[in-house]
């Protein structure tokens, strides 16, 4: 039923190849999961990409086609996109509007809603894993890191998401983290489709740290009951959060309202930053210029 | 729930689980078959006449009853040694799914359910993000790796690749809070506590029965609920889904309403613009009653049982020590 | 479709197993939210 036409890519655990669903013509990317590397069994990221996308059906999620076995390898199918958001943010040549921003965060948004809804956090979202449709469709991709909501006493490892978009409660530590991990790194992504860089890229973990309060502040007990007790808060340098002007003058771009849509998705405390539901209810939706037609999008 | 895997690839009526049973086991009877005669044929010449009477009286398939037995059996050995490994409640009820599926797509002629065992408890481990290394999992449970990994292709093949489990726990939790919320003052916490353990049990037992694949998590939750204290979860269904009646509030209800109203406003929780729910209280309550019967009828397969069907077992693929 | 099918009413709840985890500093710090908590156990109850 599927062939198996062009190797796109080679990952820790699996080569994706470009293909066709014989029945329908329809072009389809598989994912190859190498069962050797694994010592223990099946890898995880491969049953994590199973479990969950098995359950969810969205637009703005990648969607999986079919699975199989062959000569004992486990090979997801995948609907085929074209490209991704760190392509377009990179290639220069492309020009894309204010518009086309707010329809990529939209669509962005929706399907990481869609994926908290049913109680799943992505653990990884970045522009890579952004990826687009032919006709113009975010879809957020690649389920490797993504785990269930646990039960409230369970304890999570805070060495997830990609560092440039990591959590300051993850930086510092935390292990009983919630869906707000993947809103902000929904906000690193916001600021760097502005901004056509990396809005905070740290070399290592620690200067993760340093890059991301410089920018944004150091987070105090004042606004964040109990930060101090992470270990590695004593070493940290204080810097004083930026002027509403500073942050005005470093997107010189962003209205008021993209401003604080950005600001409240890269709120320090948790609890406070905005939930995926309250981003698309925010103002910035609702100014114009509304979100562009994603298939007219070039 | 309606998109879940677990609803669209794992819910059956009555009907349809005995059908998927009896086809799984048809199918393996033809090969088991094929096999028996291809023995005798083989052997024809050395087969003295007792011998042929015996293996046609000894090396025969498993019927499906019998199927269903073993399969019983060896679930509640998946849920002890589980439990005695001390793993989480819902890494517990998950080995226990992905064992009781596996044996609707596989007879117990094709895969020996003691080779399957720990292959769902290592699988369930790493699907609810409860790793354990495959070496410190065979130090474990006495087995050895190679054991561990040789099905486990296999298994997820025949789970249709649906690894997320909803089960009755969280709803548990969930009707726990609600029924404070809609009895308020009306119900014990300390008593709501013990009822809170009971059913967890009742649940825990309700994982061994055919109800996971006729009813929706919930449903069973609240059918423990009515095991443990019919007339409290009669008064919070009816209070919940019960169409209000036309009567006359009496003036308490009234207040009692209003204080409800002025609690729910400071709580400034998110007002609902849809009722609660469309759900009818009538077919609700009869499902859970209906429910209610089948969690109680606990699948109970003796050792001899056990026994005398594993040795048909044995025997039927290995007709020479037959 | 952001409409519930239950109403939360966290002050109506006596649940000692949550409150005892909101009050732990690790726990507070890293974002937990009881709300959180209470949404996914009452949908999980009333999907």
């Amino acid at each position: 039923e599927y062939t198996k036409e062009k190797k796109v890519g080679e990952g820790t655990y699996a080569v994706v190849y470009l293909g066709t669903k014989q029945s329908t013509g329809r072009k389809i990317a598989i994912k190859e999961i190498k069962t050797s590397e694994f010592k223990d069994g099946l890898d995880m990221s491969a049953i994590r990409e199973v479990k969950y996308l098995q359950e969810i059906q969205h637009v703005n999620v990648i969607e999986l086609v079919d699975i199989f076995m062959a000569y004992d390898n486990l090979n997801l199918v995948l609907e085929f996109l074209p490209t991704d958001l760190e392509v377009i943010i990179k290639d220069k040549n492309i020009l894309f509007t204010p518009a086309d921003i707010k329809s990529w965060m939209l669509m962005t948004l929706r399907g990481v809603y869609h994926c908290h809804r049913n109680f799943i956090m992505h653990r990884d979202l970045k522009p890579n894993n952004l990826l687009l449709s032919p006709d113009g469709q975010i879809k957020v991709a690649d389920f490797g890191l993504a785990r269930a909501v646990p039960s409230p006493h369970e304890s999570l490892t805070s060495n997830v998401v990609t560092r440039w978009y990591r959590a300051p409660e993850l930086l510092f530590g935390a292990n009983h983290y919630t869906s707000a991990i993947d809103i902000w790194s929904v906000g690193i992504i916001f600021a760097e489709l502005m901004l056509r860089i990396p809005y905070l890229p740290g070399q290592n973990d620690l200067e993760q740290m340093d890059v991301t309060f410089r920018a944004l502040g150091t987070p105090t007990d004042r606004d964040w009951p109990e930060v101090s007790t992470f270990s590695l808060y004593n070493k940290l340098q204080i810097y004083p959060p930026p002027s509403r002007d500073e942050l005005r003058k470093r997107f010189i771009a962003a209205s008021e309202n993209a401003l604080n849509f950005m600001c409240n998705m890269l709120t320090m405390n948790p609890v406070k930053r905005w939930t995926a539901a309250q981003c698309l209810e925010s103002e910035y939706f609702k100014e114009i210029p509304p979100p562009s037609d994603p298939s007219s999008i070039k | 729930y309606r998109h879940s895997s677990q609803y669209r690839f794992w819910s059956f009526t009555p009907e349809q689980l005995e059908q998927k049973r009896i086809d799984t086991n048809a199918q393996a009877v033809v090969s088991v078959e094929e096999r028996l005669s291809a023995f005798r044929d083989e052997n024809n010449a050395d087969l003295t006449e007792e011998e042929v009477k015996t293996l046609l009286e000894k090396a025969v398939p498993v019927t499906m009853e019998e199927e269903v037995k073993l399969v019983n059996f060896y679930a509640k050995k998946v849920q002890g040694i589980a439990q005695h490994m001390n793993l989480p409640t819902e890494v517990v009820a998950t080995s226990l799914t992905f064992f009781r599926r596996f044996y609707l797509e596989n007879s117990v002629m094709d895969i020996d359910p003691k080779t399957i065992v720990h292959t769902t408890i290592f699988l369930a481990c790493k699907s609810e993000n409860y790793f354990i290394s495959v070496d410190s999992f065979a130090k474990k449970t006495k087995s050895v790796r190679e054991a561990i990994l040789k099905h486990e292709f296999k298994l997820l093949e025949s789970l249709k690749f649906s690894l997320l489990n909803h089960h009755p726990y969280r709803p548990l939790h969930g009707f726990f809070l609600d029924i404070q919320n809609l009895l308020t003052g009306k119900v014990d916490i300390k008593y709501m506590g013990q009822i809170y353990e009971n059913c967890k049990k009742r649940i825990t037992e309700a994982l061994l029965t055919d109800a996971i694949y006729f009813y929706t998590p919930p449903q069973i939750t609240l059918a423990a609920l009515l095991l443990e204290d019919e007339a409290l979860t009669l008064k919070y269904l009816e209070t919940k889904f019960k169409p209000k009646e036309e009567e006359a509030e009496t003036e308490t209800e009234v207040d009692e309403k209003k204080k409800n109203k002025k609690v729910e406003d400071k709580d400034n929780s998110p007002k609902e613009d849809k009722p609660e729910s469309s759900i009818n209280y009538d077919v609700l309550l009869s499902l859970i009653l209906a429910c209610k019967e089948k969690i109680i009828e606990l699948p109970s397969v003796t050792m001899d049982d056990a026994k005398n069907i594993a040795a048909k077992l044995y025997f039927c693929n290995n007709p020479m020590k037959a | 479709d952001l409409s519930k099918r239950y109403t939360l009413a966290e002050s109506l709840y006596s649940d000692p197993f949550i409150k005892d985890l909101q009050n732990r500093k690790e726990y507070i710090a890293s974002g937990f939210r009881t709300d959180f908590v209470y949404d996914r156990v009452l949908t999980e109850a009333f999907m």
